[in-house]
């Protein structure tokens, strides 16, 4: 979906990193 | 010209990631390239590779090997780039590239028996099989392989 998308789209800009990545991740498919 | 990989839509137009491969008494010269529906071309990746890599790319896409893919939900395209140093055995190196952005980062350097590259539905991990069937995963964000 575009919340994804846009979560995705900072990792692949190296705006996040992995770590936080994955908090949201989980936060999403919850 | 060229050897299409991999056809996707970017901003509501097609695009296609081309190989172009030229063949010279020297070696072969190997380009990849993002094009666009107006023809507008982006360069990926330009390198040289000695006359038996040249033939075994020439293969590779004779036995129809898919070595690119697009990783769900399909703003990643991860691609295979033949590397054939001077002073290196020569290897197919993994890259994925956010296709929004531009931005691109390695994943991986795996060899020539690399036959299809796919990628699992989470769009995280990224699936390598190789010409006996043997599947190897890697991270999507260049963490490495993964058991």
């Amino acid at each position: 979906d575009a919340r994804w998308l846009q979560l995705r789209s900072w990792r692949a800009r190296g705006l996040i990193d992995a770590e936080v990545y994955r908090r949201y991740r989980q936060r999403m498919a919850q | 010209p060229g050897n299409c990989w991999q056809l996707f839509a970017l901003r509501g137009r097609p695009h296609a990631l081309l190989a172009r491969v030229s063949h010279f008494s020297f070696g072969t010269n190997a380009k990849l390239l993002l094009v666009d529906s107006e023809g507008d071309e982006n360069l990926l990746y330009d390198g040289t590779l000695a006359p038996g890599y040249g033939r075994a790319l020439d293969a590779l896409e004779g036995m129809e090997a898919r070595l690119s893919t697009l990783v769900p939900p399909g703003d990643i395209l991860v691609y295979a780039e033949p590397h054939d140093p001077p002073a290196d055995e020569a290897y197919l190196r993994l890259v994925a590239r956010h296709l929004e952005s531009g931005h691109s980062w390695p994943l991986a350097r795996v060899p020539w028996t690399l036959r299809r590259l796919g990628a699992d539905a989470s769009g995280e991990i990224v699936i390598t099989t190789d010409n006996k069937g043997q599947q190897r995963r890697f991270d999507i964000w260049g963490d490495g392989e993964l058991p």
